[in-house]
């Protein structure tokens, strides 16, 4: 589980197994029996042919998981604060007392899906400074596997790892987690919403407390239709709705004609056909803010998470799902990556210099006229230098300080050799891997592509839909893209993948393919950034101006693939290891990139 | 640096949440040899 390892709770007594089934096998037990009432109550209700939609979103359940984070002790006194991501979600404690042992006991509420991301990150951060903390270790566990251990104490200690050197362990933190029963979380979410709307709190619902409930989910139903339903609520006929009169009638009523439309809290519009789901979601919602030293939530990222005073700021910050990547205008500071392996979103920081300078140049149309009065030449002029540079014998002493910027980002145990074996920057920067540290999907089937290099990807179906959704420049085609050397016929509205890569990155691009290698064409042009802020630049045509190589694959399987390695600033460079007429495997070195012009 | 791959028409069946992560203009940070997608030829002879 995760890299903690160190399970040190009290997991010891474990004679008597038989008794103590696992928490996951407990888990599928109460889902079972909360499937079987749940069919069992919908065969009563609303007949056997709806019951198969009921089936199919418990079967999309795993549970509500309560992730408490109870205190760590770390190598030094400092004040700390602690975040938890899960896919999508960010959420971060309280800041410590000045201490080497913080005690936080912050808990939240974490919805685990089968197939949702289940791998936590927690990360500690020290907060000395005004406006910057400072990352000082994590640790990763899979919640699922967490679940599974059987122990007498819920509460068990991980080791936080040194973000910069996976070996090393720079403290520990003490957490626990619990599955909620799903019948508690029918309930609890009856007796939350109940006291929303319970103004007198004498525990049940009078007409207008319920009228004002209806509405409240974003239900437009007529006031004759409320009365009909506070009356079929009103099982015991005494005037008012209780709390389980109230959970029947979400129950029931759901499924017939859906009363919940909207969360109040966050105004999402909710699935109508999945009542499970839409409990869930409002439960969450509903829990925000409330209970014991509950996590702030609202975040993305930890990083984002972890700002100083900055945080404030952004602690409410919402995202709609369309600007959730790349922000443009004056936030265009960061940019957020969605990590395909730990399916969680992680931020990429550009320095705000870089960005204002880069805006400057390339989102306007000032900036690229500037451009075309000799910066074009600048930009082929610094690349070529850094060239030089990274070649030297001096620059070599550049790695370290490289290392230490990225320092949770480049994983050296995976590098071919060790540090000493690179005389100079550029050697270091087309480093090779160890064999097997990059496994090959489905390799013995060739009717299965793979992804080219360590990168940050974007993949459109068509040439149409990545001008619509991401390159923005105003003369980018696959024909100039390809050059004239190529025919495009084939290619016009094929399917196009991005794959960019940050300085970090192995800078190794390997085939995607199988096949043969049809031709090279070389195509000069300029060395602009390939950074988004320039390829969602309408004035910029980066894809099309740059300096590239296009290679052309023929394949059994996919017909003829283009492959096309882009230079850009500083990293100008591009090494072929194939040549025309070579048969190549998927997986295989193709070539790679390198500073110079 | 960047490296595109343009594949015929028709051609490939990019996997769905490389697909859906790029409509929301967000990028995946993927892996050398992780899937990408698979030739439609064999997607629809699976399908059959």
């Amino acid at each position: 589980m995760g890299n903690g390892g160190s399970r040190r709770g009290d997991s010891s007594s474990s004679s008597d197994s038989e008794s103590k089934s696992s928490r996951v096998s407990r888990l599928r037990q109460k889902l079972h029996d909360y499937r079987q009432s749940h069919f069992h109550r919908r065969r009563r209700s609303s007949g056997l042919s709806s019951h198969l939609n009921s089936l199919s979103s418990a079967d999309d359940f795993a549970g509500i998981a309560l992730l408490t984070l109870i205190r760590a002790e770390m190598k030094f006194k400092d004040k700390w604060l602690a975040c938890v991501s899960l896919g999508e979600q960010t959420f971060r404690t309280e800041i410590s007392d000045n201490t080497d042992k913080p005690v936080w006991n912050s808990e939240k509420k974490l919805l685990l899906e089968r197939n949702g991301p289940h791998v936590a990150r927690i990360s500690i951060f020290e907060t000395n400074r005004v406006s910057k903390n400072n990352f000082i270790g994590y640790c990763e566990i899979d919640l699922l596997e967490f679940l599974d251990l059987d122990s007498d104490s819920d509460a068990h200690v991980f080791d936080l790892l040194d973000p910069s050197s996976n070996d090393m362990v720079v403290g520990n933190i003490s957490l626990s987690c619990a599955i909620e029963d799903p019948f508690e979380t029918e309930k609890n979410f009856a007796r939350r919403i109940l006291s929303v709307v319970d103004y007198d709190e004498d525990g049940t619902l009078s007409f207008s407390e319920f009228s004002d409930l209806v509405n409240g989910f974003g239900n437009q139903v007529l006031a004759t239709k409320k009365e009909e339903l506070f009356k079929a609520a009103d099982t015991n006929g005494d005037g008012v709705v209780s709390m389980d009169e109230l959970a029947a009638l979400l129950a029931i009523q759901q499924e017939k004609e859906p009363l919940i439309n909207s969360c109040p809290v966050c105004g999402e519009i909710l699935q109508v056909a999945d009542k499970l789901n839409t409990m869930i979601h409002l439960t969450l919602c509903f829990d925000e803010g409330t209970g014991n030293q509950v996590m702030t939530g609202g975040f993305l990222t930890d990083k984002q998470a972890s700002y100083g005073w900055i945080f404030k700021l952004s602690e409410w910050a919402h995202y709609s799902s369309y600007n959730v990547g790349l922000k443009s205008g004056s936030s265009a500071s960061h940019i957020l990556v969605f990590d395909r392996r730990k399916k969680r979103l992680v931020e990429e920081l550009i320095d705000g210099k870089i960005v204002l300078s880069m805006r400057a140049l390339y989102q306007s149309n000032i900036g690229l006229r500037l451009m075309d009065k000799g910066a074009k030449e600048i930009l082929q002029s610094i690349s070529e230098r850094q060239g030089k540079k990274m070649n030297s014998v001096e620059s070599a002493e550049d790695i370290p300080k490289f290392l230490e910027f990225f320092k949770d980002q480049i994983n050296m145990g995976e590098v071919k050799y060790p540090l000493q074996h690179f005389k100079t920057f550029n050697e270091f920067f087309i480093r090779e891997l160890k064999p097997g540290a990059r496994p090959i999907a489905c390799m013995e089937h060739d009717d299965v592509a793979i992804s080219a290099a360590d990168s940050r990807l974007m993949a459109f179906k068509s040439a149409e839909d990545s001008l619509r959704l991401w390159i923005k420049g105003r003369k980018f085609s696959v024909h100039g893209l390809l050059g004239k050397d190529i025919c495009p016929n084939a290619f016009v509205n094929g399917s196009i993948v991005i794959f960019r890569l940050a300085p970090q990155d192995y800078h190794r691009f390997h085939l995607p393919v199988s096949g043969v290698i049809e031709k090279f064409v070389d195509i000069p042009g300029s060395l602009y950034t390939v950074n988004p802020i320039a390829v969602n630049s309408k004035y910029c045509n980066v894809f099309t101006e740059n300096k590239r190589t296009v290679s052309i694959i023929s394949t059994t399987h996919f017909g003829k693939v283009a492959f096309i390695a882009i230079g850009a600033t500083m990293v100008g460079s591009m090494t072929f290891l194939k040549k025309e007429g070579d048969f190549v495997k998927k997986g295989d070195e193709f070539g790679y990139f390198s500073f110079g012009g | 640096s960047t490296v595109i791959c343009v594949f015929e028409e028709d051609s490939i069946q990019i996997d769905e949440d490389l697909l859906q992560n790029s409509e929301r203009s967000l990028e995946t940070l993927v892996s050398v040899g992780m899937q990408l997608g698979i030739a439609r030829k064999k997607r629809a002879e699976m399908d059959l």
